[in-house]
């Protein structure tokens, strides 16, 4: 969605 | 082997009933800790994390790591199934691909065994760090369901800022405008009715309200929530689940483009 940026972006991937 | 029993089967319908819109399949992880889930929903705009501690159940058996992919909706079904006061013993092991939900009522008269079916779920696991927030805010949890409820029929989103004295949410949409504002509020008979807001630095954050809306149908599991804020990064929503865990939903918020 415009202006809605991914959760995953905000944290690490495991 | 994984064995656990809970003292009200009630508690894991409802915790399931909470998060089973915003994510419909996620994979339980069983270990000596507890058990934990993990998942975004199918945008990936938000994500919720359930932590159930082993010393919070009545018994808890876990012989290794084990992971149990289910689907919600399906597990709901079940779940429905047990009587208020039932207990809940919950067993599975590696060498079948089902779970086992037993339903006790209290006098021990009646016995309900359902079988649901497990799947392979294959899913991002997301490392969270425990990170400071600018602003923390804790407020009855029946509160912060009917403000994110009232501003869902202005508008689509809403803008939260906390000051050192205050916590305002604003929404606009086609018919006006609308803004709440919370004071923190710490004279209360009840611990749980206090509105306690924690303040590093202002925040001013814009988040999506149809998710607000939905992490707030976990009200019944906790009688406070606590909103954790900071510049630029997801709100952390969190329900404390008493003596056993919690259930957190995280939201990245609206950047302009």
């Amino acid at each position: 969605p415009a202006g809605q940026p991914n959760i995953a972006s905000f944290f690490t991937k495991r | 082997m994984f064995e656990a029993q809970m003292a009200q089967a009630a508690l894991l319908k409802q915790i399931i009933e909470s998060i089973r819109e915003l994510i419909t399949e996620a994979t339980f992880e069983v270990s000596g800790t507890g058990m934990m889930l993990q998942a975004m929903d199918s945008s990936h705009v938000s994500l919720v994390a359930l932590n159930l501690r082993s010393d919070g159940f009545q018994l808890f058996r876990a012989d290794r790591p084990f992971s149990m992919g289910m689907n919600l909706n399906h597990m709901a079904k079940m779940l429905k199934c047990a009587g208020k006061d039932d207990t809940l013993t919950m067993r599975a092991d590696e060498a079948n691909d089902l779970v086992t939900f037993l339903f006790e009522s209290p006098g021990n008269e009646r016995l309900a065994e359902f079988e649901l079916k497990l799947m392979d779920i294959t899913s991002e696991n997301l490392g969270i760090p425990d990170a400071e927030y600018s602003a923390t805010v804790s407020m009855p949890s029946a509160e912060f369901q009917r403000i994110v409820k009232d501003l869902g029929s202005i508008g689509d989103t809403v803008e939260i800022t906390v000051t050192k004295d205050d916590v305002r949410f604003a929404a606009s949409g086609d018919i006006g405008n609308a803004t709440i504002k919370c004071r923190q509020l710490l004279d209360t008979e009840k611990p749980e009715d206090r509105t306690l807001i924690e303040m590093v630095e202002p925040v001013n954050l814009t988040f999506a309200l149809r998710y607000l809306i939905n992490f707030s149908k976990a009200t019944s599991l906790a009688p406070s929530v606590t909103i954790k804020l900071s510049t630029e990064m997801p709100v952390v929503v969190e329900y404390k689940l008493s003596d056993i865990g919690y259930v957190r939903f995280y939201l990245a918020p609206k950047i302009e483009d």
